[in-house]
């Protein structure tokens, strides 16, 4: 499903460059269920955004699907984007002055989804995380728990074929952390192919393999618990 | 120094009205090391909001230092912010395109410090949270850990005389997670009065002693426990 060859990415920032990943080989396969581990600053967030096609690797090549992601057109991108990828970001991305329902309603926007089964099956999403009762609140007016289940409501509500979580627990309480869990196993189990970031070891361990990143490469898991 | 007596506080949201606490009677000593913790929505953010006079308390009184906050003049409210309060915010609000350095020299600006003493005393703060090679970059191009601890390393520039750190671990390695509570321990020891909010038990137990939250109210740790 997801290839990555020699892939590396390198960010400007002021008069220095920042390696933010460097030489990644991996595959993903259809229904794979990976959680990536790391450092802060190792560049989980930046293999998640290439492989959400949000960014483009300086170094390397991604195949989804055996086509290289870079010889796709801007508009095919964001088709696979808005239809096939789910996102959790690590910083929750919300629009703060709409609704929770109308933030979890976006992706079926894009995706030309109909005005009424739109809000039912975003109703239906919030339902799933438990926040059914917060869908007239705008988003800046929920708890950081909150916020970050609405993230949560709105990465699924298309049922992905891929869904990208990056840190999707952070804010939450540990029995809330266990429902999430509970919704990706699933979700998985029905064919979605998952990757999820993380820093908790428990909730790595829900995934089926674990990979680590240390200064921007994988690295065994030895080299990683040496830190 | 901080006694809250019967302190709640109700939201309007639409068209109805959110307890967000209810009848908190709570008093925090000189050099108190206080762990809150509670499931999400239960009330915790705001409580900090309030210790912190960043909100005001729908009912009850909330004295500092013996002052009922509710009398002072919102010069005086936002002086005592200033100089006395460092508060780590659940999602960082950093200013995204300004450098880490000057997001972590802001209150010292607020302080009135001179240019010099500042750039020094923002470098100094980088350096205890491992941030000093990341001072040029913007905000936004930090890792959603590194923006934590420029959050973090920003709240401790002041020395404040009290610190509200809430879920200052979310986004943070379990290693960076100890780094921060070894600089919270010498806060504390050096006589700083610390509030913690936490979703991590392993965390919590870094403090002297703990509350819990649960739907806005103050209880005991077993019927935390209970949910
Ligand atoms: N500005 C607001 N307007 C309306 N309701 C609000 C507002 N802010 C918070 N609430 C509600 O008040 C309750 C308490 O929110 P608070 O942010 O204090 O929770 P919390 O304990 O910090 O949760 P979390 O662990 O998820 O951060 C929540 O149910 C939330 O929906
Ligand atoms: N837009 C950017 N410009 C410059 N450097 C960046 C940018 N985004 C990230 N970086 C740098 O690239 C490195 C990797 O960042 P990334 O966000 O992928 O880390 P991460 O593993 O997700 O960390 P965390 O666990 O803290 O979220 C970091 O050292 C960061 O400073
Ligand atoms: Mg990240
Ligand atoms: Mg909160």
């Amino acid at each position: 499903l997801l290839r990555l060859r020699g892939v590396g990415k390198v960010y400007e920032a002021g008069e220095h460059a920042v390696v933010g990943l460097e030489g990644i080989d991996l595959d993903i396969h259809p229904g794979d269920f990976l959680a990536v581990m790391g450092p802060s600053g190792s560049g989980k967030s930046t293999l998640m955004n290439i492989l959400g096609c949000l960014d483009v690797p300086t170094t390397g090549s991604y195949e989804l699907k055996g086509t290289p992601v870079s010889s796709l057109s801007p508009e095919a991108l964001a088709a696979i984007r808005n239809r096939e990828v789910g996102f959790i970001f690590q910083v929750f991305h919300l629009l703060p002055r709409y609704t929770a329902l109308r933030n979890v309603e976006l992706p079926l926007l894009y995706a030309g989804v109909g005005k009424e089964e739109r809000a039912q099956r975003a109703l239906e999403a919030l339902r799933a995380v438990g926040l059914e009762d917060r869908k007239g609140h705008l988003s800046n007016q929920l708890s950081g728990g909150q916020k970050q289940k609405v993230a949560i409501a709105r990465a699924l509500v298309n049922r992905p074929s891929l869904l990208l979580a990056d840190e999707p627990t952070g804010n939450l309480d540990s029995r809330s952390g266990e429902e999430l869990m509970a919704i990706l196993a699933r979700l998985n189990a029905e064919g979605s192919t998952i990757v999820l970031v993380t820093h908790d070891l428990a909730i790595a361990r829900n995934a089926r393999r674990i990979v680590y990143i240390v200064d921007g490469r994988l690295v065994t898991e030895d080299r990683y618990r040496e830190l």
